[in-house]
């Protein structure tokens, strides 16, 4: 395992427990998503049926189910616990527009036909554009506050550590997941706009906001 | 990618 993805996996980690955090202490959840949260969810969810099948090691074992325990809990904080304090005028994203299409496409091109390897595609499928309804509710409402874009700053670069990760395993291991790499880059890309937002506002010390 | 040895990534 490549120094890349160690980074990688410690960032996407460090959002969902950023993410907690800040719902736990402010016991508000304004300004998150929830459809995002519930995407991935059912991203987790769907890859990590193999919990059940394949043992890769100690290390992915617990990784996945940490996952799993922080993709529930925090959609438990905003649609249970914490759920006066959801925005749900402003997450109005329509999910059908996702999932009709990564269900199809999944079905579509895959490594193979067996109803495991369909769901992981799906999830990796998924997992590319389960920020979008996020994204959506920060282009509607015009700001996000800032640990909200922490949150968004440490999974776009759990993203952009993949890619890097993957050409170390190209020229190492000639190891190549084309499926994973293909909507790795289509998820990366999606992050830029909002990198850019980050650099120039949130590490100047502005507040995100849209003009 | 041969998927039968599963996936390692997370």
């Amino acid at each position: 395992m490549n120094v890349f993805r160690i980074l990688g996996d410690l960032s996407h980690l460090l959002a969902m427990i950023l993410l907690l955090g800040k719902i736990w202490r402010s016991k508000c959840c304004a300004g998150i998503s929830g459809k995002s949260q519930i995407l991935f969810a059912l991203v987790f969810t769907t890859r990590y049926l193999d919990l059940f099948t394949n043992f890769i090691s100690i290390y992915n074992t617990v990784m996945k189910v940490v996952f799993l325990l922080c993709a529930y809990v925090t959609v438990y904080m905003i649609y249970g616990k914490f759920r006066k304090t959801f925005d749900s005028e402003n997450d109005t994203f329509r999910l059908e527009f996702l999932l009709v299409p990564v269900i199809g496409l999944s079905f579509l091109e895959n490594y193979n036909f067996t109803p495991l390897e369909i769901l992981w595609t799906f999830s990796i499928y998924l997992e590319s554009v389960a920020i979008l309804p996020q994204l959506f509710m920060i282009s509607k409402t015009g700001e996000a506050e800032t640990i909200t874009t922490h949150y968004l700053f440490f999974l776009g670069l759990y993203r952009a550590l993949y890619l890097a990760n993957w050409i170390r395993r190209y020229q190492t291991e000639n190891f190549y997941d084309q499926i994973a790499v293909v909507s790795g880059v289509v998820q990366t890309i999606f992050y830029c706009d909002f990198f850019y937002l980050y650099v120039t506002k949130v590490l100047k010390g502005k507040k995100l906001s849209l003009p | 990618v041969d998927p039968s040895a599963g996936h390692d990534e997370l």
